[in-house]
């Protein structure tokens, strides 16, 4: 009946996160040498008012750009997660649609500098102030302060695959066709997570601070959906000429 | 919803590189 957790040997476990460890490495936009050498560089104050000074609809774009550019990322991760491509088209779409936002939420973490609050963006790192423009200072706030409590738990890119891979096949989402199918492999995904917090002798806690960045991450999304409503309202036109087409098909 | 999503389907119907 989907309640009791499947049967998964040790061997499978491991397989599993190697498997979604490598999709994660394969197709995570940016690597942390290659982060490491763009040197953590500032975006200097000329630019930041460059920036604050565009017209929020150039701003809007440019940010629905960069969040397909990712999005594209994590359909990539989800394709090859092991039992991905064998659920129905329809589930797969469903999956896709309410949570490869939520994944580049996670993803962002890996491009966050906690010392200095700001996201590698546009080629340099940002504070929320560059996102000025936009006219959503709330939920930048808390897209910075979610990325920042994520880093807080220092997860490693195991870790890290396997969380954004639970978030991608969640069970719960609506117009799923094949519920029971989804269910049985997130709980595998669970009980892979599982072991590789158990082999990183990580405390209990973390667990229970993972699940409850799963709501956090509902938020932030409806959130987003409910920004870009009130932006559509006043810029019908923009939105449906000159933002990318995935970006509307997933959330418009 | 395979209809209004063409985009988000060929994506998953390309092979992976």
């Amino acid at each position: 009946n989907g309640d009791s957790p499947p049967t998964v040997s040790m061997a499978e476990l491991d397989h599993l996160v190697q498997i979604i460890s490598k999709s994660h490495l394969e197709t995570c936009q940016y690597l942390r040498e290659e982060l490491q050498q763009m040197s953590w560089q500032n975006f200097l104050q000329d630019e930041v008012e460059r920036y604050q000074s565009k017209p929020r609809e150039v701003m809007w774009q440019l940010c629905a750009v960069k969040i397909t550019e990712a999005i594209q990322y994590v359909v990539e991760f989800a394709k090859r997660i092991d039992g991905f491509m064998d659920l129905c088209q329809n589930d797969q779409i469903v999956l896709l649609k309410a949570g490869s936002l939520e994944v580049v939420f996670v993803r962002m973490c890996r491009v966050f500098d906690s010392q200095n609050n700001t996201v590698y963006f546009d080629g340099k790192f940002a504070g929320p102030d560059v996102f000025k423009a936009l006219g959503c200072d709330d939920l930048i706030t808390s897209v910075f302060d979610f990325a920042k409590s994520m880093c807080s738990l220092h997860l490693t890119e195991d870790e890290l695959a396997l969380f954004s891979a639970f978030v991608l096949l969640s069970a719960d989402r609506s117009w799923l066709q094949e519920k029971l199918q989804v269910e049985k492999l997130q709980q595998k995904i669970q009980l892979a997570l599982q072991h590789v917090l158990q082999k990183n002798q990580r405390e209990d806690g973390v667990l229970n601070k993972l699940r409850c960045k799963v709501s956090a991450l509902r938020s932030l999304c409806s959130r987003h959906t409910e920004k870009l409503s009130a932006f559509r309202a006043i810029y019908p036109d923009i939105v449906r000429t000159h933002f990318p087409p995935l970006y509307k098909e997933l959330f418009g | 919803l395979k209809e209004k999503h063409k985009i988000l389907h060929q994506l998953l119907q390309n092979s992976t590189s």
